[in-house]
């Protein structure tokens, strides 16, 4: 979940 | 959004601008690497897959959408525009990225966060990125004619996951839970192998020099 969380990167 | 994670994402676009200004100004794409080009168009469609199913902001999308279509527009220029292709090197750009591909795969398989079809892709894509850039850099070696905005493109393409590296610093002590191990160590294996470029890079700039890549 976290890591979904910071997967906001291109 | 940081300014290092905004710039880094700045030169990469420029780097893909740099191209197209490239091929469309002067119609052809001479030193120019298509084996490179379609391993970050695999790139960008395996980790962009997330436009179908997952929002992040509109800055994410447009930027990914931009990506996607920009690549597979230079491809289509080498490959397909009947001036354009001429001017491919197509005997010096003989990498063979099954080599590159293939382990990256396996890699994703065995490595990943999670076992799902799109987090595989994902991770995958992460690793391909990695070592995207080396039959450029190989096609570099080989062509001595290293035309300035081939090698503006590298170093713009180089210096896009270094700014990424400085971001994930500062995003790991501002963010609670922002922890990548797998971007980041491909991340830094990225940009490392971009060091001895980067080297002439700069002496070729100090010296107002056209660069040269030792054989």
């Amino acid at each position: 979940k976290e890591e979904e969380e910071t997967k906001d990167e291109l | 959004m940081n300014l290092f994670r905004l710039t880094g994402d700045m030169m990469h676009l420029f780097s893909i601008l740099v191209i197209l200004l490239k091929i469309r100004a002067t119609k052809s794409c001479r030193g120019i690497s298509l084996k490179t080009q379609e391993l970050y168009a695999l790139v960008f469609v395996c980790r962009y897959l997330d436009l179908l199913y997952s929002f992040v902001s509109v800055y994410n999308s447009v930027m990914k959408v931009t990506f996607l279509a920009t690549a597979f527009s230079i491809i289509r220029y080498m490959r397909y525009d009947k001036v354009v292709r001429q001017t491919y090197d197509r005997e010096q750009d003989t990498f063979r990225y099954g080599f590159l591909v293939a382990p990256c795969f396996v890699l994703a398989l065995l490595i990943n966060h999670k076992f799902t079809l799109t987090e595989v892709l994902w991770t995958f894509s992460i690793y391909l990125e990695a070592v995207a850039i080396l039959p450029q850099l190989v096609l570099m070696q080989r062509t001595q004619n290293i035309d300035n905005l081939t090698a503006h493109y590298v170093a713009l393409l180089g210096g896009y996951r270094a700014l990424y590296i400085v971001n994930w610093v500062y995003r790991y002590f501002t963010e609670r839970h922002y922890k990548q191990w797998i971007v980041w160590i491909s991340g830094l294996i990225q940009t490392a192998i971009y060091a001895d470029f980067f080297y002439f890079y700069t002496i070729a700039w100090k010296s107002n020099k056209r660069l040269q890549l030792p054989a």
